[in-house]
């Protein structure tokens, strides 16, 4: 018995190592590492089988409630650079193929070629897109769009916004206020929060999620970029803490490259 | 925060006494978890607090010497040899066409630092902004907005990106910019086609400088990229952006100690003033505070 507990300690450093490696925050490794110790002691399954156990039950369900028949509005934020303009082509292309009637809403106002970039998505998805020519204001863009949407009875809508660092104050007042108006202005839609993160993303994923979450509410995570080599072990820190969902990975550059997320083969992948 | 931590751990080591195995260990525990939280790569970490044990232990705790400035110091001093002396960056040579290629994964500020870059040498030199990037939407358009609200000449045209950067020289040549810098598209390190055209770019037109571009946000993944970059293309230097996030940097730790390529420049906001030569003293004390 001696001899199976000291490869079980062997069997936690290496799992220790991969839960780091994975971008899994230190604080979040050491819970598991805690819970697992509790759960060997009345469990005698592989050790690495209690592992995936307890990941999966940290990780929330999808709560993702897309449905026809009344507008959905999925707002879409995040910092600068990880996908979401991409990600909202997908989404497009995702729920059009489900027969969902879409209007997008170009309200990144201020990056230089932002509303081109979803101008020619928009085209390529074959959905109609909401912008404004020349210099124009967020909050704008929004109020149109949702003028649009209802008059043209969509499913749904999907808003673009520029990217912000959630240490920006400033830029973060912006997204409450537009936030505020998604949410005055279409008072029967059903509104979902998706923060759009990047899988490359180190422990400053916990942080730019507790801002989001703290000031505007987020519904659920689209985790971007799973096809590089990084793990995207961020997600369960952020599960482990806010108890906020991934609901979408991002797995190319391409518009079907976008996936449900399955917990099962997202914590297969951490320890592959 | 560390400096309390690591005043606990040496509360109850005397003057004349030595800094031994047994007290540093709660010491290194903390600047381990410090680094870890700060996105330092997890075997750096490992090699940087096996070399502080070792350096630390059997020095002499002189009385009037505070222990917990004695570990501070070898921890500062050895976050500053990771990350090498000041690096010099890069200059305009006279009398040449002086090329930079721009290279990273995706969004992690390529297209945005090339602007930076022009605006950073405009008065020592007349740059020209080559838009290499074919693939993503508008991203020729990106680049050409950034380049004519700033004044600075701008160059593509409908080809592939080793024809685009092969004739922007000649036509800076033709047209006396002695700086092209030239933006490629983001990339995967593991995407072996889009690596080879990296490659095939650099043979074609022998930049003087390349730099790899990455999100000063990125987590441990970020040391295998960075190699296989450097592998391909044995890069000249490293610019982070986003360094006006709160993200710690540790990147910049294990970039360095891996590839032993310098922090040249950071990215510290979206306008094209953002742009600043890297020190090695800042990220020290960003790192353990
Ligand atoms: N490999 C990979 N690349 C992606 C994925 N999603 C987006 N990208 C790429 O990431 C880069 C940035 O994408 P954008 O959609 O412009 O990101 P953004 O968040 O809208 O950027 P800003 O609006 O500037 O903040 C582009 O090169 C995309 O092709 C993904 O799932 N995998
Ligand atoms: N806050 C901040 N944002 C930055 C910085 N550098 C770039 N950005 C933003 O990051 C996002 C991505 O920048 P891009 O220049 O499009 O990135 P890229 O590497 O060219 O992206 P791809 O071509 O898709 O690979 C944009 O929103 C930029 O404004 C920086 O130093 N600070
Ligand atoms: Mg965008
Ligand atoms: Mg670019």
């Amino acid at each position: 018995n001696l001899f199976k507990s000291d490869i079980t300690e062997e069997i936690i450093e290496k799992i220790e190592e991969d839960l780091i490696l994975s971008d899994v925050s230190v604080d979040t490794t050491l819970k598991i590492i805690k819970r697992f110790r509790e759960e060997r002691k009345k469990n005698s399954r592989e050790p690495i089988e209690i592992f995936k156990n307890i990941i999966e039950e940290i990780m929330p369900d999808n709560n993702l409630k897309i449905e026809k028949g009344r507008l959905n509005i999925i707002f879409v934020f995040g910092v600068n650079g990880v996908g979401k303009t991409t990600t909202i082509a997908k989404l497009a292309k995702f729920y059009k193929d489900q027969g969902f009637s879409i209007t997008l809403a170009a309200a990144d106002t201020y990056r230089s070629g932002a509303v081109d970039q979803i101008s020619v998505w928009a085209e390529r998805v074959g959905v109609h897109l909401v912008k404004h020519e020349g210099k124009s204001k967020p909050s704008a863009v929004i109020f149109d769009a949702i003028d649009s949407a209802i008059a043209r009875e969509r499913d749904l809508l999907i808003v673009d916004t520029a990217g912000r660092l959630h240490n920006r104050e400033n830029l973060i007042q912006e997204l409450e206020k537009l936030n505020k108006i998604l949410k005055t202005k279409a008072q029967d839609a059903y509104k979902y929060n998706l923060l759009v993160l990047d899988a490359t993303t180190g422990q400053n994923a916990l942080q730019q999620a507790k801002t989001f979450s703290e000031h505007i509410g987020i519904d659920g995570i689209f985790l971007s970029k799973i096809d590089s080599t990084a793990k995207g072990g961020i997600a369960i820190t952020i599960a482990n803490e806010l108890k906020i969902p991934v609901v979408f990975v991002g797995t190319g550059e391409k518009l079907d490259d976008i996936e449900d997320f399955d917990k099962k083969d997202f914590v297969e992948s951490i320890f592959e | 925060r560390l400096q309390e931590k690591i005043k606990d751990v040496f509360r109850n080591l005397s003057g004349s006494g030595k800094i031994s195995e047994k007290n540093i260990e709660d010491g290194i525990r903390e600047i381990k978890l410090a680094l870890l939280e700060a996105d330092v790569n997890y075997k750096v970490v490992k090699e940087f607090v096996d070399e502080i044990k070792r350096e630390s232990i059997g020095q002499k705790v002189i009385s009037n010497v505070n222990p917990v400035d004695l570990f501070y110091k070898i921890v500062y001093e050895k976050i500053k040899e990771y990350l090498g002396p000041e690096n010099k960056g890069f200059d305009i040579k006279p009398g040449k066409t002086n090329i930079v290629m721009l290279v990273g994964l995706q969004g992690s500020g390529k297209t945005t630092t090339a602007a930076k870059l022009a605006y950073f040498f405009k008065d020592k030199a007349s740059p020209l902004i080559v838009g290499a990037d074919i693939y993503r939407p508008a991203a020729k358009e990106q680049l050409r907005n950034l380049a004519v609200s700033n004044n600075f000449a701008f160059y593509t045209e409908d080809k592939d990106p080793v024809t685009i950067c092969k004739n922007a020289i000649n036509y800076a040549k033709k047209n006396l910019h002695n700086l092209v810098i030239l933006d490629t598209a983001g990339r995967l390190h593991i995407d072996n086609e889009l690596m080879k055209e990296l490659v095939d770019i650099k043979k074609a037109v022998l930049p003087d400088y390349i730099f790899f571009v990455a999100d000063a946000m990125v987590g441990q993944s970020i040391v295998d990229v960075a190699k296989s970059f450097d592998e391909h293309l044995d890069i000249n230097g490293v610019i982070l952006t986003k360094f006006d996030s709160d993200a710690k940097g540790g990147a910049t730790l294990s970039i360095k100690k891996v590839t032993g390529k310098s922090i040249s420049f950071i990215g510290v906001g979206e306008k094209i003033q953002d742009f600043e030569v890297f020190y090695p003293e800042r990220i020290a004390s960003r790192l353990i505070g």
